[in-house]
C-alpha cells in the first residue's frame, strides 16, 4: 500500500541510532562518513555503488536519515543474497519523499 | 556542483 515502507520500524531505529553515532551535519551525513560503513558489510565496491545511487535519491551527496535507511536496508538485503535493484521500488521510497 | 554528473556525487565510483 502507499503508506507501507519496506524498512521496519524495529530496523528504522536501529539504523537511525546508527545515523545519529556518525555525527550528521544539518541533518545529513556526507558520503565520506557513510562509505566506511557501509565498506564494513564486506560486500563488492560496485554492489555498494548501486546502493547509493538508488539511497541518494535527491542526488546530493549526502544521506539524510530516510535515505540511511534505506541504504543500510538494502545492505542487509545484499547480505542475505537479494539482489540490489536496478531501480528502487516504491515501497523503498521513503514516505517523506513521495 | 557536479559538472561530472550525478555519478560523481558517489562515494564509491
Amino acid at each position: 500500500t502507499d503508506s507501507h515502507w519496506a524498512v521496519r520500524p524495529e530496523e528504522k531505529s536501529k539504523f537511525d541510532g546508527i545515523f545519529d553515532s556518525l555525527v550528521p551535519v544539518n541533518g545529513l551525513l556526507s558520503g565520506e562518513k557513510v562509505k566506511p560503513v557501509l565498506m564494513n558489510s564486506k560486500l563488492p565496491v560496485d554492489v555498494l555503488g548501486k546502493v547509493w545511487d538508488l539511497s541518494d535519491i535527491d542526488k546530493d551527496g549526502h544521506l539524510d536519515k530516510d535515505e540511511f535507511a534505506v541504504a543500510m536496508h538494502l545492505v542487509y538485503r545484499a547480505l542475505e543474497k537479494e539482489p540490489v535493484p536496478s531501480v528502487l521500488p516504491s515501497s523503498l521510497i521513503p514516505p517523506s519523499k513521495r | 556542483q557536479y559538472p561530472g554528473g550525478s555519478s560523481s556525487t558517489n562515494p564509491f565510483l
